[in-house]
């Protein structure tokens, strides 16, 4: 049936009425993203290139939850995180725990092509990340204002938030079971 | 989060995926992302990408369920990743992207939205958020 590709942006309780201002940024960069993607598998780029150059994009767009645009931790931080797999060989790699990476889906590509392992974490992925050269900011460089803020939302009603949660998941709470009217997500 | 998943005309499959984590997370937590077979996932067969609750994602080991279940019911992707979504994944937890090496490709989600894109060579595209 020949090519095909998808991407997300991240799934959650997105309100419907979303404000024009957080809407058609991320639209617009999906679209980007797409055809930029789309161009790629007309150039007979492989799936893994693809989905590496896609990911990066969106890492790169402060709209989305993942590198610039990363939600925050309790203790105000960011702690990145991303997986890489290829179907033919089920080569596979992943990354945790990163504060100065720019885009974590690279380095997931390298631990899987340079390393023998699948998967490295917090300072000895920094350490990695380090060796192999690749792109490191300040972590001041991934916090947003629209985060900051999102945090202290989340802080003062004592709870975690997906993606895009307008109502916080209670920390105490476990979500209501698959017949509930959940509200989380 | 983010995630993409890609299959080219020769059938090769991949998946990525990408995430700040969870507003208010306690330092030192990782999510569904990472966890290959809960967010992510690509075999000859799907290629998979998750996004929503990681907690109810890893418990439901949803990747890797919808590509079980192609390889060992014989479902068509739609109806595998329909499944997992509908049925192990609990509600207003889980998203999902999938293409399979046939070409399909299905986005289901039991959340609010998710935003999300595809496109196929037959010239289908879709660009939607709820």
């Amino acid at each position: 049936m020949g090519w095909a590709i998808a991407l997300h942006g991240g799934a959650g309780d997105i309100p419907k009425d979303l404000p024009p201002e957080l809407r058609e940024p991320r639209e617009v960069c999906l679209r980007y993203c797409l055809q930029m993607g789309v161009d790629a598998l007309k150039a007979h780029k492989s799936p893994l290139d693809v989905v590496e150059l896609v990911v990066r994009e969106l890492e790169n767009n402060p709209y989305f939850n993942a590198g610039k645009g990363s939600v925050l931790t309790s203790n105000g931080t960011v702690e990145m995180e991303a997986c890489i797999m290829d179907g033919n060989t089920k080569n596979c790699g992943a990354v945790s725990g990163l504060t100065t990476v720019v885009n974590a889906i690279s380095l997931a590509r390298l631990v899987m092509e340079k390393t023998p392992h699948i998967y490295l974490a917090f300072e000895g992925a920094e350490a990695f990340a380090r060796e192999q050269g690749v792109e490191t900011m300040d972590p001041s460089h991934f916090i947003t204002p629209r985060n900051i803020e999102r945090l202290k939302q989340a802080k003062e009603a004592n709870r975690v938030q997906v993606d895009y949660n307008t109502r916080p998941i209670p920390k105490d709470e476990k979500p209501p079971g698959p017949n509930g009217d959940s509200q989380l997500g | 989060t983010v995630g993409c998943v890609a299959v080219d005309s020769y059938g090769h499959l991949a998946a990525a995926t990408s995430t700040g984590g969870l507003v208010n997370k306690m330092v030192g937590r990782i999510g569904d992302t990472p966890i290959i077979g809960a967010g992510t996932y690509a075999n000859k067969i799907c290629a998979v990408s998750a996004t929503g609750q990681g907690d109810a994602i890893i418990r439901a080991t949803v990747a890797r369920d919808v590509a079980a279940l192609m390889e060992y019911k014989g479902l068509s992707l739609k109806e595998a990743a329909d499944y997992v979504v509908e049925e192990s994944a609990p509600k207003g937890t889980t998203g999902l992207i999938a293409v399979s090496a046939t070409g399909e490709v299905t986005m289901p989600f039991n959340t609010t939205g998710m935003f999300r894109a595809c496109a196929t060579e037959d010239g289908h595209t879709e660009l939607a958020i709820w």
